[in-house]
Parts: structure tokens; C-alpha cells; sequence
């Protein structure tokens, strides 16, 4: 506001795109954090479209990225988290910083041609990842 | 580091121990006694060292049926549809042997007509508890019957002791009749046979045997031609077993349900649901502080 104090006083830098959510989207996720990345694969990738029938493709997910030192209230993650950030960064450097990895699954279901010819469709756990965490 | 198909390699052995032990190179991982408890992706890197591991090519009509049942079952993605409330998470259907001479309509008496077959459930695996099966006749979709043609079905299972079937063993052949129609434009017949296939399946018997004996009727008193019939029912049967597979790594859905049940239930009911046992506990350690 000029007409008040040093006139000379830098109104903070507005982004010149004007575009205020990428503005502050700095301020809320910082870059590369950790987070749920797709990988997005077909079986004849791997050759196993002559026995795995459906589905077509997989998106197994995966996570990746840095975890912040204030871990608890994005990631729930334990206070053991911020403990081991904190001897990585004050004691002990060759101790490893918190891991981001997957908490939480959803399960896929597979249909296959097994060697005798039968057919089964199965249901698996934990094939698919949907929330990453930081321990 | 461990490459996977180590890890596969100690998982098949059966090892315990977390120290990565190496596999000596030359020698192949024994896929086929790999317990196939090991999860799909996983058997094919076993797999992977054998010599192109033969795999017969199922019925394409056995597989359309499959691909529809996936379709019924998952979302687009290929999850599980959360709506289901039945508590099978495998479902395996197998054809009847062709070393077996491919079963011939015979005509046996007035009307009757029988089918031998020959199934080998050897990919049953010992987690997986039978929770329903079926016998699934495809039908031609160009042959109509009037909705009032009934048909009898007698069927008799018995354990084979070898592939051919003149050596059955005769422990008592389970027999069962039913009933159901032909309706109009139904691709498939389904006709039950869990009661039948419950006890030998549960006393781990893999090869079985299944003579079936079918009596159709139009208007309750005309068999149906035996040329009509032929003509509908298109090939063998095939068997179908919905199985709750208890292993670790199958998707059990009553966890997932007692998983959200247990966030939507207020405490009190909560613990109640999920630990019976501590409520009788608690019950019992009132009454024993009343009595003291």
C-alpha cells in the first residue's frame, strides 16, 4: 500500500503470469516430495500375454520423492520418522532419511491360462499401490 | 543384491532365512515343485528357466466365458468390484480330458442319453476350499427349445484312480437328479454339482469322474427328439469350481469389509465385533470381581 510506509518498501514480487496457485502451489509442495507416480505396463511387454489373459495393462504404481522433515501431518507417519530425520540431520549422516514407500494396496484380479490348459481367474492382494508414506 | 528369481528360488525351496543365499547358477529353478502358493508374476520368472514350459491351449468358448466372467467381476482397471458380497476370490474351470476318447452322445435307453467325462483338478491348489461347482454346458444359440421342455439330469461322480476310465474305483458313486428348463436364447446350462463335488474334493481326490445321464420332456410327456438335443448342446460340459483361496497373498474381501466396518462402527460396537473375545473376557473378569 504506497500511500502507507517507506515507499521504497518492495511490495512482494507478484508473479508476473499472475496465476496464483502455482504462485503459492510453492509454498504447499515443495518440488520431487514423495508421492504416488503411475507405471503404466502391458503384459506382452513382458511376454506373459500367452498365459495372462486379462487384464491388458497394469499400473502397479510406486512411490517416490523426498519426505519432508515435518512428516506427521501429510504422511501420518510415527514420530520415529521425524526422530530418524533428526539423527540423519544432527548426529549421524550415514544413518538413511525417512523412505517414501507405498501404506496403503488395492488388490487386482488376474486371469490366467495355467500349464494344463484349465483357466482360473484369481484375486490377489496388495497389487496395486494408492498411498505412499514416509517411514 | 538378491535378483528375483533368487528371492523366487528360496521361496520355492521353502527357506526361511533373510540372508540372500545365492542359487548356484546352473542350476534351473525347479518351477513345477514350486508350491504354486507363489503369486503369478513371481511363477513366471521360476518358470522362466525352464525350456518354454509347454501350456496347452484352452476352448475358446470356455475362454469367452472366462473373459465374461472377468468383465462381471472387476472394474476397468481390473480391481475387484467392491459390490460383490460372495466370499470366492478363485475361480477355475477345467475341460474334460482329451486323452479321454471325446464323450459321444449314446443312446442307452428310450430317450436317455449319457456322457462319460474325465476331469483332472491337479491345479487345485491345498489353500484353495471349494465353496461351489457347476457343470457348464454351451448351447447353440440356433436351436430353441418350447418353454415348456423340462429336463432330468442324473448324475454320478466317482474318484477315478487313473486317467482311463475302466479302472474306477468303486467307492459309492454319489448320484443326484435335477431339474431345469431350457430357456430361450440361454447360452449356457448351468447344472450344480457341489454337493457331489464337495467330499472328494476336501479328501484331496484331483482325478474325477462324472457320468451324466440327461431326460428331457416337452409339455411334461414328449421327449424331445434325441437329433434335437444333440444338436443344442454344442460339446462336453465343462467344470467350473468357485474356490476361497486362503493363502496370504490372495484378496480377501471379508478383510476389507471388516477393514471399513471397523471405521464406521461406533467404538463400543466395534469392539464387540472385531474382539468377541475380549468382551466375554471382560464379562467374565466382572463376574469373577462380583463373586470375590
Amino acid at each position: 500500500d504506497e500511500r502507507t510506509g517507506d515507499p521504497k518498501a518492495k511490495s512482494p514480487k507478484m508473479p508476473v503470469s499472475n496465476n496464483l496457485s502455482e504462485y503459492f502451489k510453492q509454498f504447499l509442495f515443495p518440488e520431487n516430495e514423495c508421492e504416488l507416480h503411475d507405471f503404466k505396463l502391458s503384459f506382452s511387454q513382458l511376454k506373459w500375454d500367452n498365459w495372462i489373459v486379462a487384464p491388458h495393462r497394469y499400473n502397479p504404481r510406486y512411490c517416490k520423492g523426498v519426505c519432508p522433515r515435518l512428516v506427521r501431518h501429510r504422511y501420518g507417519s510415527p514420530v520415529h520418522t521425524m526422530v530418524q530425520n533428526i539423527i540423519y540431520e544432527k548426529l549421524d549422516s550415514s544413518i538413511p532419511r525417512p523412505s517414501c514407500v507405498p501404506a496403503k494396496y488395492s488388490p487386482l484380479s488376474v486371469l490366467t491360462i495355467e500349464p494344463d490348459g484349465s483357466i482360473a481367474y484369481k484375486e490377489y492382494e496388495d497389487m496395486i499401490a494408492t498411498k505412499c508414506t514416509c517411514r | 543384491s538378491q535378483t528375483l528369481e533368487d528371492e523366487a528360488g528360496s521361496l520355492t525351496s521353502g527357506e526361511t532365512s533373510l540372508e540372500p543365499k545365492p542359487l548356484p547358477r546352473d542350476q534351473p529353478l525347479d518351477g513345477e515343485n514350486s508350491p504354486s502358493l507363489l503369486p503369478p508374476l513371481l511363477k513366471v520368472l521360476v518358470d522362466r528357466h525352464l525350456p518354454g514350459a509347454p501350456r496347452l491351449h484352452p476352448d475358446s468358448r470356455a475362454l469367452r466365458y472366462m473373459k465374461r466372467l472377468y468383465k462381471a467381476y472387476t472394474t476397468k482397471e481390473g480391481i475387484p468390484k467392491s459390490d460383490r458380497s460372495h466370499l470366492y476370490n478363485t475361480v477355475r474351470l477345467f475341460t474334460p480330458n482329451a486323452q479321454h476318447p471325446q464323450p459321444s452322445w449314446s443312446q442307452v435307453t428310450g430317450g436317455l442319453q449319457s456322457m462319460d467325462l474325465l476331469f483332472n483338478l491337479d491345479r487345485i491348489t491345498a489353500p484353495e476350499h471349494l465353496l461351489k461347482s457347476v457343470l457348464l454346458y454351451s448351447l447353440k444359440n440356433s436351436v430353441s427349445f418350447s418353454s415348456t421342455t423340462k429336463c432330468m439330469c442324473y448324475l454320478i461322480v466317482k474318484e477315478s484312480e487313473c486317467s482311463s476310465p475302466s479302472y474306477f474305483r468303486s467307492p459309492q458313486p454319489f448320484t443326484i437328479s435335477l431339474q431345469f428348463e431350457f430357456r430361450k436364447n440361454h447360452k449356457w446350462i448351468e447344472i450344480d454339482v457341489t454337493t457331489l463335488l464337495q467330499p472328494l474334493v476336501a479328501s484331496k481326490k484331483r482325478n474325477i469322474h462324472i457320468a451324466v445321464n440327461f431326460t428331457c420332456l416337452e409339455d411334461q410327456q414328449n421327449p424331445v427328439q434325441d437329433e434335437l438335443l444333440d444338436m443344442a448342446i454344442l460339446m462336453a460340459p465343462s467344470l467350473l469350481v468357485y474356490l476361497n483361496d486362503t493363502s496370504a497373498q490372495a484378496y480377501h474381501r471379508w478383510n476389507s469389509l471388516r477393514y471399513k466396518r471397523r471405521h464406521q462402527m461406533s467404538p463400543d460396537q466395534r469392539d464387540l465385533f472385531l474382539y468377541p473375545m475380549e468382551e466375554e473376557l471382560t464379562q467374565s473378569r466382572k463376574f469373577s470381581r462380583h463373586r470375590r
